[in-house]
Parts: structure tokens; C-alpha cells; sequence
């Protein structure tokens, strides 16, 4: 049990930690649809 | 270490924005039936770099129809889109751009329309109007009505119809035909076609003058019929390609 414990806290750890609020860029296609959807 | 690769054209970047212009530019410009179109939307982009400042671009495009006849002098950006409810006509378009020392040119172009699912519209505006096939038979009558009862009342020159633009057809409340069509001046006044309409032609290429009707045919409760054509006046440059004579 102690190893498993560790190695999800270390998993956990190894995560790039993201600021807080950090919204991902948009995908950069398609674009913006300027009139409407068909 | 190397550079890193320029990150992917997003498809709302003012370069792919910029290479859409030209392309749909290129497409109205070429085009010789129909209406003018719009860019909707970007779908993708995908740069190949050839070399320093040489770039092939291609683009996918979703545009739509607008209101302008593709023979209209109106400059696009003056042009309604024709709205979800009145029937919009899609264009899927597929270009190949280059972008050399930073000017943008169309090197290909494919593009196919298709106007929206009656079903969509119907689900929307239950009693709105929907397109009808330009070969539809109240269409056709309704088009000449019109194009008769005006070049029976005009003091301008007699018009010949160059194409029918599309054709609606409601039936709730009223049945109601309306038709748009794109028309060319003949070199008779509408006096001379009463006595000889088959000398009637289509002004030459330096002379051209073409305009657009619209039409609308009331047939119940009672029949009632509204025309009204525009002429554009010479355009220089501006030709009339004949239907089976265009390239695609």
C-alpha cells in the first residue's frame, strides 16, 4: 500500500502545474464563423 | 539547437484572413453565373514552404450566397448574405494560393454550392418560402410574365433574359411565385420589339448593359403580378458567359 500511495503522490506531483485560471489557446482551425452555421 | 518551427497557421491569423480575401476575390472573379459569395468561415489552412519568402497555401473555405447578382457592379463587402430564412445557398471551396515575396495569387481553385436542407428551413419557418429547381414549371411561367409585363410598360430598351438567379415558391398563406433573373439590353426599344423582336439582340461586348429583375407572382386568393428591373449600365470588361460555354 505505501508504494502505490507514493508513486500516485509522485505522479501527482509530476504534473506541470497550471496557473490558476489558465484557459487553453483555441484550436487553431476552423475559424470564426462570420454570419451562420449551415 | 534549431530553430523551432513556426507554430501552424491559425485559421482566423491575419495571413489566412488575408489569403481568404484573395481567394474569395478570385472566385467572385471568375464566376459568371449566379450570385456573388461571402467567406463564412475559414475551415482549415495548411502552409508548404518552398523556399525563402515562397509559400504554396491551401485553403478550405465555407462561404455563402449573398444577394448581389454576380454581374452587379456593388462592390461585395456592400453585398447582403442571404439569410438562413430565405433559403441560404452554401459554397465549399478548395484553393491553392502562393505566397511569393509576400504577394498573395491563386494558383487553383475548385468550389461546389448547395443550398441549404428544406427540412432545416422548414423546422425554423415552417411557412417560409423554399427554393424551387430553376427548371420548375411555375418558375419558367412566372419569369416570362414578368420579363413580358415589363418590356411591355418600360420606355427603355427591350431586355432578354440571360438567366434565371432562383426561383421560391410559398403556399401558405398565399401561393406565391417569386423569382430573381439576370436580364441584357437589346439594341431595339421596346417599341421596335412589338414589330420585330427577333432583331432584337444583346448590345455588343463595348456596348454590354446588364441588369437584374425581381419578380413576384401572386396567384391566390387573387392573381396579382410586381416586377422591377435594374439596369447597371455599361461595365467595361463585364461579359456575359452563355450557359454550356463556361469553364469550370
Amino acid at each position: 500500500p505505501v508504494t502505490k500511495r507514493a508513486v500516485a503522490e509522485a505522479a501527482q506531483h509530476d504534473k506541470v502545474p497550471r496557473p490558476v485560471g489558465f484557459v487553453p489557446p483555441p484550436p487553431p482551425c476552423p475559424g470564426k464563423i462570420r454570419h451562420f452555421d449551415i | 539547437a534549431p530553430a523551432a518551427p513556426p507554430a501552424p497557421l491559425g485559421c482566423d491569423d491575419p495571413e489566412s484572413e488575408a489569403a481568404a480575401e484573395v481567394a474569395v476575390n478570385y472566385i467572385n472573379g471568375h464566376s459568371h453565373h449566379g450570385y456573388k459569395f461571402a467567406l463564412n468561415r475559414i475551415e482549415d489552412v495548411r502552409v508548404v514552404p518552398q523556399g525563402p519568402n515562397n509559400d504554396i497555401i491551401f485553403l478550405e473555405l465555407d462561404l455563402l450566397e449573398t444577394k448581389c447578382p454576380i454581374l452587379s457592379p456593388t462592390p461585395l463587402a456592400n453585398c447582403t448574405v442571404r439569410s438562413f430564412t430565405e433559403h441560404a445557398v452554401e459554397g465549399d471551396c478548395d484553393v491553392k494560393l502562393q505566397k511569393l515575396d509576400g504577394k498573395i495569387s491563386v494558383l487553383a481553385s475548385k468550389c461546389h454550392s448547395h443550398a441549404d436542407s428544406s427540412e432545416d428551413i422548414s423546422k425554423v419557418c415552417p411557412d417560409c418560402p423554399q427554393l424551387a429547381s430553376l427548371n420548375n414549371t411555375e418558375v419558367l411561367e412566372t419569369v416570362s410574365a414578368a420579363l413580358n409585363d415589363f418590356n411591355s410598360k418600360t420606355t427603355g430598351p427591350y431586355l432578354r433574359l440571360l438567366e434565371i438567379g432562383r426561383g421560391k415558391i410559398q403556399y401558405h398563406p398565399a401561393h406565391v411565385v417569386a423569382v430573381e433573373f439576370a436580364v441584357g439590353a437589346t439594341n431595339c426599344s421596346a417599341e421596335e420589339a412589338k414589330v420585330n423582336v427577333g432583331a432584337c439582340q444583346l448590345l455588343p461586348e463595348d456596348q454590354s448593359n446588364f441588369g437584374f429583375c425581381i419578380g413576384t407572382m401572386v396567384k391566390l386568393p387573387t392573381q396579382n403580378l410586381e416586377v422591377d428591373c435594374q439596369l447597371y449600365g455599361h461595365q467595361p470588361g463585364v461579359t456575359y458567359v452563355h450557359a454550356g460555354q463556361d469553364t469550370s
